[in-house]
């Protein structure tokens, strides 16, 4: 799963 | 990244270049709302200061650090330039965005995904992005006449928006943990605030003739 505060988007 | 996203961002980096073109070509920013290139640079400075800590790829970075860029550049050229500024219509461009300013910032206290400094700006930047575009739209709802250009670049900033949904229902079905329920309802209300500006100017597009907005 992906972490809180890592955001992929822009 | 999936091509929806790519697209999503292209039709984005268009739209700023389409801003650019016009303000270079005609030295003239009439009919841009200064007040919203003010939030989108408020925006990006909020929600990419993780340039500094999180490393997702060269292609994120390239972009955030263009968004940053290109966003005080065209606020730089509305307030600063000899012969541009001449041109914005200070008198159509009345919206209060500093109310939407304190909405989102008291909201992104209120609900974010951690209450950590980033996280609260990240989730501020998401809620002012979904409605930085109410000044623009309003200005151009009260000039009425829509140029060729400014249409173009609200149109493609729409386009961003919409391929970011589908963007989001393509993940929501490919990946097993994407759940990003702050950002899908924000890109909702954001797309949604585009409806009316789409239905006029694919109206217009149809027809052949010049994009008008109802007073």
């Amino acid at each position: 799963g992906e972490a809180v505060g890592v955001h992929d988007e822009l | 990244m999936n091509i929806f996203r790519f697209l999503g961002d292209m039709t984005h980096l268009i739209s700023i270049l389409i801003l650019l073109l016009k303000i270079y070509a005609t030295k003239s920013c009439s009919g841009i709302s200064l007040k919203t290139q003010e939030l989108y640079a408020l925006v990006f400075l909020a929600r990419y200061l993780d340039l500094f800590t999180d490393f997702i790829s060269v292609y994120n970075s390239v972009m955030k650090v263009v968004f940053i860029a290109s966003s005080l550049a065209i606020v730089w050229c509305m307030r600063r330039h000899r012969v541009v500024r001449r041109s914005y219509d200070k008198e159509l461009d009345t919206f209060r965005h500093y109310f939407l300013v304190a909405a989102c910032l008291a909201l992104a206290l209120l609900v974010q995904e951690k209450f950590t400094f980033l996280e609260v700006l990240w989730a501020f930047s998401i809620y002012l992005e979904a409605v930085a575009i109410l000044p623009q739209l309003v200005l151009l709802q009260r000039s009425g006449n829509v140029d060729n250009l400014t249409g173009q670049y609200v149109f493609f900033l729409g386009a961003y928006r919409a391929f970011y949904i589908l963007n989001w229902i393509y993940r929501y079905f490919t990946e097993t943990h994407f759940s990003r329920w702050i950002s899908c309802v924000s890109g909702l209300v954001q797309t949604a605030l585009y409806a009316d500006f789409f239905y006029y100017y694919f109206i217009s597009w149809k027809n052949n003739s010049k994009l008008q907005l109802p007073a």
